[in-house]
């Protein structure tokens, strides 16, 4: 989960 | 996702839009680095290589797609559209933008949330588009007039990044466990290059006058 958090933005 | 990050998003959207509109309206690219074009087609090729590996909103998808697409369209353009490519002046162009390449991968490769494939890319492509206006402001700076829709793209451009600033700040704010160096420096020195165009681009718009940067 953290790591898609992560790469949220564009 | 927070009105700052939209507003950033839709104006990053519409500075391509612009850029693209100058290019097919006026079958030109006279005052448009295709260095930094190519710069960000890069960019966009290296940080979302997770399009196939992670998925975040159909959004998300949505744009990474739109910006991939519209990259290389405007490289095309300039590199293979006979008309546009006859106005291409690459004597006024002549940063040497492979230099930062090299030095935003080595960057990467030292300094990254983890050293696996996807995390390098992404690292290199937040590094890089923090440098890849360079090209684009020499040129506009050589070439001292810039035209309306050229300096509206990178008014826009200038603006994206601002406002992503905000949308840092606020979720900084807002969310308890916000942390991420990288891009929040990277993002701050890229706001940072566009300083000096944005002081000129206001005193001609306060002065109703074309844009002109000295030399």
């Amino acid at each position: 989960l953290e790591k898609i958090l992560y790469h949220d933005e564009l | 996702m927070n009105i700052f990050r939209l507003a950033g998003d839709m104006t990053h959207l519409l500075s391509i839009l612009v850029l693209l509109l100058k290019i097919y309206a006026t079958k030109s690219c006279s005052g448009v680095s295709r260095k930094t074009q190519e710069l960000y087609a890069i960019v966009f090729l290296a940080r979302y290589l997770d399009l196939f590996t992670d998925f975040i909103s159909v959004y998300n998808t949505f744009m990474k797609i739109v910006f991939i697409a519209s990259s290389l369209a405007i490289v095309w353009c300039i590199r293979v559209h006979p008309m546009v490519k006859r106005s291409y002046d690459k004597d006024l162009d002549t940063f040497r933008h492979y230099l930062l390449v090299a030095a935003s991968f080595l960057l990467a490769l030292f300094l990254h949330e983890k050293f696996t494939f996807l995390e390098i890319f992404w690292a290199f492509s937040i590094y890089l588009e923090a440098v890849a206006i360079l090209p684009q402001l020499v040129l506009l700076q050589r070439s001292g007039n810039v035209d309306n829709l050229t300096g509206q793209y990178v008014f826009f451009l200038g603006a994206y990044r601002g406002l992503y600033i905000l949308n840092w700040i606020y979720r900084y704010l807002t969310e308890p466990r916000f942390t991420r160096w990288i891009a929040c420096v990277s993002g701050v020195v890229q706001t940072a290059l566009y300083a000096d165009f944005f002081y000129y681009y206001f005193i001609s718009w306060k002065n109703n006058s074309k844009l002109k940067l000295p030399a």
